[in-house]
């Protein structure tokens, strides 16, 4: 485990954190995108089925339990919020999930001489989890463009998920560099991914960190 | 089974 692979799994926590205090303190799923949170346990929940085969440290099992976990339970309360306003929650995901499907299915790290199907189903929806983290925040940008009164905390939330995709990339060049360690699969969807945070980073920039006190 | 699919990460 090197610093920046930590630092990004803290900052993908604190994501959590802000997401549920948001929820919990201000009682309001507003701008809060129901169909980016469904992807996102739809990702934990593909990725970590190895939960059931592979032990790798109490570390990755207990972050990966707390991520489903979290993200099971945020679903739940924004799906039952009363007061969300989802009518600007519009992006069809199906042009998502569908395309992450096929190109899994095709891209993948599978190894059908060895091992099982079960393990190389598990690949594929590895794949999967990969591709569709790549593009899920989509409906939270979408919504974060149309919605004018956008809470700083839901703000500060897409900062700290933007920061953990960055310090992956930093990780995955560390480990390339020192450990050889080599998933092209998850640093082009990485690459991506950290490309969609950078629109977000502009618009934090100017509505946000420059916002004056009023 | 080979840790967690060779995935070591989150």
């Amino acid at each position: 485990m090197n610093i920046f692979r930590f630092v990004g799994d803290m900052s993908h926590l604190a994501s959590f954190f802000l997401l549920l205090a948001k929820l919990i303190y201000t009682k309001s799923s507003t701008g809060v995108s129901l169909k980016t949170q469904a992807l996102y346990l739809t990702v934990f929940v593909c990725r970590y089925l190895d939960l059931l085969v592979a032990f790798v440290s109490w570390y990755n099992e207990l972050m990966k339990i707390f991520f489903i976990a979290a993200s099971a339970y945020i679903v739940y309360v924004v799906a039952t919020s009363t007061r969300n306003s989802n009518a600007s929650d519009t992006y069809r995901v199906e042009f998502l999930v569908i395309p992450a499907l096929v190109l899994a299915c095709f891209v993948n790290e599978t190894h059908w001489s060895k091992g099982g199907w079960s393990l190389n189903v598990m690949e594929i929806l590895w794949a999967f989890s990969i591709y569709l983290e790549a593009v899920a925040v989509l409906p939270q940008l979408k919504m974060l463009h149309q919605l004018e009164d956008t809470t700083n905390i839901t703000m500060h939330y897409m900062a700290s998920l933007g920061i953990y995709r960055a310090f992956y990339l930093l990780n995955w060049v560390y480990r390339l560099y020192y450990e050889g360690y080599w998933h092209p699969i998850a640093v082009v969807a990485g690459i991506v991914q950290t490309l969609l945070y950078a629109d977000f980073f502009i618009l934090y920039y100017q509505s946000v960190l420059l916002r004056l006190p009023s | 089974v080979r840790a967690a699919l060779g995935k070591d990460e989150l």
